[in-house]
């Protein structure tokens, strides 16, 4: 899913960016 | 003669009154009303929705005694330091926190009741410089405060009898946090606003600061009320009082932002300004699901439905003076207005 002005959504954001993050 | 001073004021042709005066409040033995706040409280078995009442000096605990009659059950002195606001703890029973401090918040302080010697009593929770301050779910509060350079930011949580358990420290982000919100939808995610105009995500479980996003700068000093995640997107309730009025959205107090948090892009959604023809700004307010409500500083008080993005009340200032300021009571216990003489009316809002 992606929005041409937000860029691409994704339901799992806060899992995506807790893995992506440092501890 | 109350209820007469205080009708409020219909926009756009609604011929509905949404906003209807209940009750009063009158402490005869305060002056000026710093906060007011809801909480349940149980007492003999009988769990009830009580209002607590702060003054600068003093916390009062009030609950109904009839239909639109409230009788004061206690009131807690305070030290020599000011009361600064009272901070609602959700889903609690018997516990009242309250920040005091001059200008800014310098301790935090719970009031409680103990049934093992049937005594009020309250505890220390927190001194420091402190920034920020939210009530959060399962008893528990966060908080950002400053020492010489460093912030933290720490998560505290309660016992059932109101004892300190150990806290746990969120990454901070450089900027000072001015304020929190939980995000509903999306369990251990909190946000907040800073200094320079940025939303900060962090994941509550694990501490880590997982974005910052920057709101814009033509809303500068924005503070953030209400926060929920819907179709991968985390929308942000922010209110603006130091916004510039434009011909486009007039004189906005409150707007929600949608944020995309994987890549920090963001787009306005929708804009509640103040209503045509108001003269003045948004002092202080409060979020309750989709309402909020501010005073002016016409010292009137404005309601708005932000799903609607539209003023759908107005309670105008009146002979007794201006509003002082304005909260949203638990479990539809409507809206709660405070006057600078201390007296605090009640409204259903429907």
């Amino acid at each position: 899913c992606s929005d041409s002005d937000l860029g691409p959504i994704s339901l799992n954001w806060f899992e995506e960016l807790s893995s992506e993050a440092p501890p | 003669n109350e209820a007469e001073q205080s009708t409020p004021v219909l926009f756009d042709g609604l011929t509905e009154e949404n906003l209807q005066f209940v009750s009063k409040l009158k402490d005869s033995s305060s002056s000026c009303a710093v906060d007011v706040s809801t909480v349940w409280w149980e007492a003999a078995g009988c769990r009830e929705l009580c209002v607590v009442t702060a003054c600068e000096n003093s916390v009062s605990l009030w609950k109904p005694l009839a239909p639109d009659h409230w009788g004061k059950v206690y009131t807690w002195q305070l030290g020599e330091i000011p009361v600064i606001q009272i901070i609602p703890l959700l889903d609690t029973c018997n516990l009242i926190c309250i920040a005091l401090g001059n200008l800014e918040i310098g301790e935090i302080r719970l009031l409680l009741h103990s049934s093992e010697n049937d005594s009020f009593k309250q505890s220390l929770v927190k001194t420091g410089n402190i920034k920020a301050v939210l009530g959060l779910k399962d008893r528990r509060l966060v908080s950002s405060s400053r020492s010489m350079q460093e912030q933290e930011v720490e998560v505290v949580s309660f016992s059932e009898t109101g004892r300190s358990k150990h806290g746990q420290t969120l990454m901070p982000p450089e900027e000072t946090v001015l304020a929190f919100a939980e995000v509903e939808g999306v369990k251990d995610a909190l946000v907040g606003t800073t200094a320079v105009n940025s939303i900060v995500v962090w994941n509550l479980r694990t501490g880590q600061l997982l974005k910052k996003m920057h709101v814009g700068y033509s809303y500068p000093a924005s503070i953030c009320h209400r926060a929920y995640s819907d179709s991968g997107l985390l929308f942000v309730v922010l209110s603006h009082p130091h916004a510039k009025e434009s011909e486009s959205c007039g004189n906005p107090a409150f707007r929600v932002i949608a944020f995309n948090p994987k890549t920090a892009r963001s787009t306005g959604v929708i804009f509640s300004s103040l209503p045509p023809g108001h003269a003045g700004r948004y002092v202080e307010g409060e979020v309750k699901d989709a309402l909020a409500a501010a005073v002016l500083s016409s010292g009137a008080i404005a309601v708005w439905d932000l799903l609607l993005g539209r003023c759908t009340a107005l309670l105008p200032p009146g002979p007794a003076g201006g509003w002082a300021l304005v909260r949203w009571g638990a479990a539809g216990a409507g809206l709660l207005a405070g006057r600078g003489d201390g007296s605090v009316c009640l409204y259903r809002y429907a």
